[in-house]
């Protein structure tokens, strides 16, 4: 889900 | 990673610079705001809880340190360091920006990807980050004529986030779940808040002339 990957950006 | 988000990241990372040039080599904070700094430290915290228990790459972690590290050394130096701490312009960096932490904690409970800790912590700083800039450029109105440095910082800082925007709306295309409404439409508040900034930067570096801000 959208959530998880969103922590990949700083 | 792509070439908007690098772009992005190492313009945030030269506004962390020029900043730290500033004070280092002037010894002065004069035109910076404390009430600024001191909520990208919030909002850097609050965003890099993750740090130790998520590893994404050594660059991911090593700019979250250097984010972390240097917003808290600024913050130290511009209350601790007895030169610099003189130079700060207390009487104009007046933003009640408490307001701002708890509007955006609320908002983060409201608005969030998913009602968790961490998902609404992240949103808060998200929130957070995109009004962080205000007390900063209240000061600059404030105090009329801007160093060269100072300048500098604020445009850098709102550069980056711009070059975010053009980095979502690549990954938009490219990324088939791509979704990250939250970080877009704050960024582009916080974008916004720079319009005249950029406008005045703008005229000022045309006609080569010290940057005024009208008060």
């Amino acid at each position: 889900g959208s959530a998880e990957d969103s922590k990949d950006e700083l | 990673m792509n070439v908007f988000r690098l772009t992005g990241d190492m313009t945030h990372l030269a506004s962390i610079l020029v900043l730290l040039l500033k004070i280092y080599a002037t010894k002065s904070c004069s035109g910076i705001s404390l009430k600024t700094q001191e909520l990208y430290a919030l909002v850097f915290l609050a965003r890099y809880l993750n740090l130790f228990t998520d590893f994404i790459s050594v660059y991911n972690t090593v700019m979250k340190l250097v984010f972390i590290g240097s917003s808290l050394a600024i913050v130290w130096c511009m209350r601790m360091h007895k030169m610099v701490k003189r130079s700060y312009d207390q009487e104009l960096d007046t933003f009640r920006h408490y307001f701002l932490i708890a509007g955006c904690f609320l908002l983060a409970l409201l608005v969030n990807e998913k009602f968790m800790f961490p998902e609404v912590l992240w949103a808060f700083s998200i929130y957070l980050e995109a009004v962080s800039t205000i007390p900063q450029l209240v000061l600059l109105q404030r105090s009329g004529n801007v160093d060269n440095l100072t300048g500098q910082y604020v445009f850098l800082l709102g550069a980056y986030r711009a070059l975010y925007i053009l980095n979502w709306i690549y990954r938009y295309f490219t990324e088939p779940h791509f979704s990250r409404w939250i970080a877009c439409v704050a960024g582009l508040v916080q974008t916004a808040l720079y319009a005249d900034f950029f406008y005045y930067y703008f005229l000022s570096w045309k006609n080569n002339a010290k940057l005024q801000l009208p008060s």
